[in-house]
């Protein structure tokens, strides 16, 4: 409990700190695979002719996402967390350190892949994104309240193997609208692209 | 690390209490969603004619899995972590205390949905078994090496739904292979029943 109110002042520190030079920061979390490099990847490529972006991402050891995003010609930071399931504020400062705040506009932050740690640890993003992948479990919402208490909005990915596996969106949707009604939910498919644009006005990109 | 070395007395403190009564326990951990309950339910199925079987589930708040289970007539000992990503061996000697062990053969133990925090929290089981969905991500296996490091069995699931999603099973298992040889690799799906003999002879049942 100590931990989290230590790290919910570093990560009003990091608001404060992005604030300072006009950089907005979203936050995407959610479970292993569910599709947040993909549509991290997604935005960048939609957004990287209007916004300078920057990428932290976190992860426990690889540098795979960071390396397949700075491909995109955008500046990334790689974050290794060992064995902790989720980025911290902490983490994220030094990470901020490390990109040139002066010339971006927009930083996209994604969490280690874990659907439980993260919503403990805000990162002090301006938005937190949760993205959820059709195809795992339909228990997923349910699962896990605290999660969909503390995101802004969810992006419920990967829509077209919807009907190959027998998932029903419909019904996660409700169970998202039951547990917090005040979140956006986009439908997407990183792989068709469907929802990409529904996402970045969501986002007021 | 205290923590750990803690959890760890209590699992082996766990072990001595089941084998006191002669009772075999076998904990299944793996991602949101990868088929735990699903394959524990198909081997309570095929086993509950020869064995005495329990069941111990954890989940941060619900009780849908163990009252699936408990539907297939053996008792299940529901365990609500709150916030905690994990089981721990002292959450397990509670539930264990609520089963009569005198009347067992077999525990089955399925971990809460998180394919990182049970890694460094052994509960005293006889073996482990990591159920990976092979739908999620083809990085799932080099992102958790720790995972793959504390587990004796892999069953990977989902395995009708590969050429669906266009998943590289092969390639998941030479990850596996990679990461630890000691390894014992069993193709699942609990969809269609593929494996579950398999998976059960590995487990030695
Ligand atoms: N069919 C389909 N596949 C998708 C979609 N989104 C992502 N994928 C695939 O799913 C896999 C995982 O996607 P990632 O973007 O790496 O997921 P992630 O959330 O970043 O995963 P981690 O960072 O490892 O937790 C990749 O093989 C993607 O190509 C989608 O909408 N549809
Ligand atoms: N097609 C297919 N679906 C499966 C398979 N195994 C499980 N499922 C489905 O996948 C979903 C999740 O399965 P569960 O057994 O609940 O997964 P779990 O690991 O217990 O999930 P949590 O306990 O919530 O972490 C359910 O809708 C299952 O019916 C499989 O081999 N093939
Ligand atoms: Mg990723
Ligand atoms: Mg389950």
């Amino acid at each position: 409990v100590n931990l989290q109110r230590r790290n919910l002042e570093l990560a009003e520190a990091n608001r404060r700190l992005l604030e300072s030079f006009g950089v907005r920061a979203i936050d995407f979390m959610g479970s292993v695979g569910s599709g947040k490099t993909c549509l991290i990847g997604r935005l960048v490529e939609a957004l990287k002719g209007e916004y300078r972006i920057g990428v932290i991402g976190g992860d426990l050891t690889t540098t795979i996402d960071m390396e397949l995003l700075e491909g995109l010609g955008v500046p990334v930071v790689q974050v290794n967390t060992g064995r902790e399931c989720h980025l911290d504020a902490n983490l994220v400062a030094k990470a901020l350190e490390k990109l040139n705040l002066q010339q971006l506009d927009l930083v996209f932050i994604e969490n280690v892949g874990n659907i439980i740690c993260p919503a403990d640890f805000p990162l002090g993003a301006h938005r937190r994104v949760a993205v959820v992948s059709v195809v795992e479990s339909p228990y997923i919402i349910v699962k896990h309240p605290l999660t969909f208490q503390t995101v802004d909005v969810v992006a419920l990915n990967k829509v077209d193997l919807a009907q190959a596996v027998g998932a029903d969106v419909e019904r996660l949707e409700a169970d998202i609208r039951r547990v917090n009604p005040k979140l956006a939910i986009v439908r997407t498919s990183c792989k068709t692209g469907l929802g990409i644009q529904n996402l970045r006005e969501t986002l007021k990109l």
